[in-house]
């Protein structure tokens, strides 16, 4: 019997460790705690650099996973998950001793150890001497995730060091590499929007700009369209980013821009913000004298608050204000609901294919310059507005209608969450 | 901090760090191959497959949780089970082994695939890299007679507390052992990029230049 059962062992376990191309889920939590052991430290950098060091690589990952990193320096070590320290040759009760200066510098282990031979030259991020500390973490961190070696140029996963260029980051495949493992970054949004602003060109033109944003309790990250991810370094705090605004976060963003107006408003609760585009911060007073934060029921009169979102529609010149399965039309020029308003929201959204439809409680509204088309999203799917150049190809096609939905981590990559004590490094 | 005495720090202490040694012949090209995974010291298959339609023999089986509860090296034997001696050191891998783990490390390193231990290869080998295999290898790294207590204890207390023995031993007892002593492992892979090209635009108010952000270049 015992043999039978060592035998079988074998074959499970060997089937178990076969790892698949792309490597193995290691963690099955998705907050993960690590620590600089006390015994570990490098001799090389304060003690305080070698910790930023790993908050940075930690926060790297966070930047592209669903997985959030916590420094733990108080629970006991056995809770601690990932466990790293610096050593020469034999080191921290590990098997594998390191060689000295040269060669190996780093290795990771199953159970979450990370050793650095601190024989190595370990330098600051952004120094073009030694080997970077960063870089290597990062790369370590990766295979305690489960990600094998990978022998793409350009790879954080390559399994020897090049010297890195001035700044590296985790390029696209790496990220689908873990997002392999620990799937994509998901989640609702307060709001999207794009943030136009103008600017004057060296020759005295004015070129308008925009930026998408998108943003969640408070929370910001900045989306690149042309690169399909966030910018690096992002999420950030709202109030760092956009001055005068709720600490925790905003329903809405809506940009009234015609040939006479060019308002950018935020709403949250029963208020909005006039935003100044200029110097980026909200108005307290604005050149017309009005005042802010000031309420919804003021300043539109016949609109409900809080609302769930709005955007803001060239065509018609309303603002649609969306609430529970209700959408409100609100005409600038007339300053008053228009009329018929409010609607169901099925009623000027219809569904192009019948099910599939968001009902109601709409996280954000959303018009994009990039895509030229308005989207509707909810929880972490979203409903692209047929728009009228779909209409022109296919005159079937309803006013307004919604096309069957898509999932957002699908159009927008890498939104992803991190650790709010990872928040500010 | 770096040791020092003098109040001006002038003996800080250089730290002697020693040279690792240099990959300067096929012999210690072997080993490097070896250390990360490009020849296989063993074929756990073999004794896999045997094992499981062949029983290990008694004492090969007590030999086996013997020397683990050791904490030494499992018998790494070519022959699998039923071969005489049992302390089977890892034989000497051939030249063809040793020729086709050169070209598969030339290939990963995108150098020319020569299979033979010319000068680009040396400096490859001599290069910073990571410590972690890079291909699967299943042999238990020997512990190098480990001399710190607390590595024997964790090593057998961890094998202890997954022992085969105990009763109440889940599936994956016998290696959890080894788990704790086997470096990460990891077999490159290389998928087709399939990156989503961004397409032109034109927004509703004519053509908007996209910003170009700074942040493209740094963090």
């Amino acid at each position: 019997r015992r043999k039978r059962h060592l035998s079988s062992l074998v074959s499970k376990r060997r089937q178990r460790r076969d790892l698949d191309q792309t490597g193995f889920i290691a963690f099955s939590k998705s907050v993960l705690k690590w620590r600089l052991i006390g015994e570990g430290y490098s001799s090389q950098l304060s003690i305080e650099e070698q910790r930023y060091i790993f908050r940075l690589a930690f926060r790297m990952w966070s930047e592209v996973s669903p997985l959030e990193f916590i420094e733990d320096i108080r629970s006991p070590l056995e809770d601690v998950d990932i466990r790293l320290g610096f050593g020469t040759g034999r080191h921290l009760g590990c098997n594998q001793r390191f060689d000295g200066n040269g060669q190996e510098f780093a290795h990771a282990w199953f159970l979450g150890d990370i050793h650095f031979d601190d024989d190595e030259h370990f330098t600051a991020p952004n120094s073009h001497s030694g080997i970077s500390l960063l870089k290597v973490a990062v790369h370590e961190i990766g295979h305690v995730l489960g990600l094998p070696h990978i022998y793409r140029p350009g790879s954080i996963m390559q399994p020897s060091y090049l010297p890195h260029e001035s700044s590296f980051e985790m390029d696209w495949m790496d990220r689908k590499a873990i997002q392999h493992l620990y799937g994509a970054c998901r989640g609702r949004f307060d709001t999207v929007f794009d943030w136009i602003r103008k600017e004057k060109t060296p020759y005295g033109d004015v070129t308008i700009r925009f930026n998408t944003y998108f943003m969640r309790d408070g929370l910001y990250w900045l989306y690149e369209n042309r690169n399909n991810r966030t910018r690096y370094g992002d999420p950030v705090a709202l109030q760092i980013g956009w001055h005068g605004l709720p600490s925790d976060g905003v329903d809405a963003y809506v940009h009234v821009w015609s040939r006479k107006k060019d308002y950018v408003y935020f709403f949250k609760g029963t208020q909005f913000w006039r935003y100044d585009s200029e110097n980026d911060q909200v108005f307290r007073q604005d050149s017309e004298g009005q005042q802010y934060p000031k309420l919804i029921s003021e300043g539109f009169p016949g609109v409900p608050s809080p609302i769930s979102t709005a955007y803001y529609d060239r065509r018609d010149s309303c603002i649609y204000f969306f609430k529970g399965d209700k959408v409100y039309a609100f005409n600038v020029k007339t300053n008053s609901l228009a009329r018929g308003f409010p609607k169901n929201i099925r009623a000027v959204f219809p569904p192009v294919e019948s099910g599939d439809h968001p009902d109601g409680n709409i996280d954000a509204a959303y018009f994009s310059y990039t895509h030229n088309a308005i989207f509707l999203l909810k929880g972490t799917r979203f409903w692209q507005v047929v728009g009228s150049r779909e209409r022109w190809r296919r005159p079937f096609l309803p006013r307004n209608g919604l096309m069957p939905h898509k999932e957002v981590d699908q159009q927008w990559f890498d939104i992803c969450n991190v650790h709010p004590a990872a928040l500010r490094l | 901090e770096k040791l020092f005495h003098n109040r001006d720090h002038s003996d800080v202490q250089i730290l002697k760090t020693h040279q690792a040694p240099v990959i300067t012949d096929e012999y210690k090209a072997e080993l490097f191959l070896s250390r990360y995974g490009f020849i296989k010291p063993i074929n756990w298959e073999e004794i896999q497959t045997e094992s499981s339609d062949t029983y290990f023999s008694e004492d090969i089986l007590d030999d086996l949780q013997a020397k683990i509860q050791e904490g030494t090296s499992v018998p790494h034997s070519r022959d699998g089970p039923g071969s005489g001696t049992h302390d089977v050191h890892v034989s000497q891998t051939g030249n063809q082994a040793f020729i086709s783990a050169l070209k598969e490390f030339q290939r990963v390193s995108d150098l020319p695939v020569t299979g033979v231990f010319d000068e680009a290869t040396q400096e490859a080998m001599n290069k910073p890299r990571c410590g972690v295999p890079d291909k699967e290898i299943d042999a238990y790294v020997e512990p190098e007679n480990t001399d710190g207590p607390d590595t024997e204890d964790s090593l057998s207390d961890s094998f202890n507390e997954t022992g085969i023995s105990s009763s109440n031993s889940s599936d994956d007892d016998i290696f959890n052992f080894n788990d704790t002593d086997t470096l990460l492992v990891g077999i490159s892979n290389d998928t087709n990029r399939n990156s989503s090209s961004f397409s032109g635009l034109d927004g509703q108010m004519g053509k908007i230049s996209m910003n170009a952000s700074l942040s493209d270049t740094v963090r």
